[in-house]
């Protein structure tokens, strides 16, 4: 089973 | 103080329409170099990017840095009120509590002016960093659209998978299966640049909704690495962009 990730885990924030 | 005119407000609705059904709010950020917006979609699985560059407008001005808060439902029910062919000019004083959008129509016979009120939003800013792409397709942005329509039929998880033979799309499901292969055409419809094979995992729900950006452009682009988000990325004339991100799907 593929599990969703979350975008926010891609990228910093700032 | 912040004003911008659009020659055809068709353009705006498109736009419009290419992110309410990701976002329901989000800020416009303008500067004297044009207009940025991003945000995330609610559960944080895909990030939408919006630049419009000064040039794209009839008219344009912004002497200082300032942020529009907008409700997308409330901007469609006043877009709904203008005519495609109407000019379009949006105007915000400086720290105004609302924005105004005046039309007027092709013949300069009718004018209509309507407020808005402008929201007060929180939101997180993620800095994007500039990724080399192993796989970099071009394709016809109606054909993306229909392959994601027709990979919707048969299962939630669509994988894309990019090599030098082509882009792939597979969905299986309790229905069956569905493949889709497109290989690079000679006259330049689909072009398929290739470093390294890619094969990840997505939603196929947002890969739909990106497709809402469909009208905007006439050639898509699609960029794959492992295991960073896919790009989607619809231009706005030479003047711009709507850029979808999404996070892949991985092998629990």
């Amino acid at each position: 089973q593929a599990k969703q990730t979350s975008i926010a885990s891609f990228f910093t924030k700032v | 103080m912040f004003e911008a005119r659009l020659a055809s407000t068709l353009t705006l609705k498109r736009i419009v329409d290419a992110l309410r059904e990701i976002l329901n709010q989000s800020t416009l950020d303008c500067s004297d170099t044009g207009i940025q917006m991003q945000a995330m979609d609610n559960s944080h699985v895909s990030l939408v990017s919006l630049c419009l560059r000064k040039e794209y407008f009839e008219k344009y001005k912004c002497n200082r840095n300032i942020s529009l808060g907008l409700d997308l439902k409330s901007l469609t029910k006043v877009l709904k009120c203008a005519n495609g062919d109407d000019a379009v000019t949006i105007k915000a004083a400086d720290k105004a509590d609302k924005v105004e959008l005046s039309f007027e129509s092709a013949g300069k016979e009718r004018t209509a002016d309507y407020e808005l009120r402008l929201l007060n939003l929180d939101q997180e800013h993620l800095a994007i960093p500039e990724t080399e792409y192993n796989c970099v397709v071009h394709m016809p942005a109606t054909e993306f659209a229909r392959i994601c329509r027709d990979m919707a039929t048969f299962s939630e998880s669509v994988v894309i998978a990019c090599s030098k033979e082509g882009i792939k799309f597979s969905a299986s499901g309790e229905m069956g299966a569905a493949n889709i292969k497109l290989s690079e055409t000679t006259k330049g419809e689909v072009s398929i640049q290739v470093d390294e094979p890619v094969a990840l995992s997505f939603a196929g729900r947002y890969l739909s909704t990106f497709t809402r950006a469909t009208p905007l452009a006439e050639k898509v682009k699609i960029g794959l690495a492992p295991d960073v988000p896919l790009l989607v990325e619809y231009p706005i004339e030479d003047y711009g962009y709507i850029r979808y991100y999404l996070a892949p799907k991985v092998d629990d």
